[in-house]
């Protein structure tokens, strides 16, 4: 079974 | 006795790929490093692991062979690479780099000027990829790129 591709991300690093 | 080629892993070729002892750069394993990240299906995600690892590194020579194998793979990689570069969780790795509030006041300059540029040549060329312009423009807001 191909697991769906994770497309869970983080914020954007705030500099 | 070394694991034939097809069988190592995407960590020994970017190893290979980028150690400070070659004299010049190892082209043909970078293409393999593409070529194996894009069979597997946690490829992109282990490759962008790895590729951050290693441009993170105080070695000027380490981390700009590894910025020719990002952008090596960005232009040959294909989609699924492209969406996995474009997400905060690794322009942040790269934001590190560049950021005197992270590892900007340790990084060498030639690596520091190199993510800048593949960053914004990627704002050009890969437009639908919204989170690197984001992620350019906050670094321009910041003055932490000079154009």
């Amino acid at each position: 079974a191909t697991s769906f591709p994770d497309d869970s991300d983080e914020d954007l690093l705030k500099v | 006795m070394a694991a034939p080629p097809e069988e190592e892993s995407l960590e020994s070729h970017i190893n290979r790929a980028t150690n400070p002892l070659n004299r010049e750069l190892e082209w043909e394993s970078i293409q393999t490093f593409c070529e194996k990240l894009n069979k597997d299906l946690e490829g992109p995600q282990l490759a962008t692991r790895l590729l951050a690892h290693k441009i993170q590194s105080p070695q000027e020579w380490e981390a700009l062979q590894a910025l020719t194998v990002l952008e090596t793979c960005m232009k040959n990689c294909g989609k699924r690479f492209h969406s996995e570069v474009g997400k905060f969780r690794f322009l942040n790795e790269l934001i590190k780099v560049v950021s005197p509030k992270y590892l900007g006041t340790r990084a060498p300059e030639k690596v520091k000027l190199k993510i800048v540029e593949v960053m914004y040549s990627w704002t050009i060329g890969l437009p639908d990829e919204t989170k690197i312009a984001d992620a350019y423009q906050m670094l321009k807001k910041q003055g932490v790129v000079k154009m």
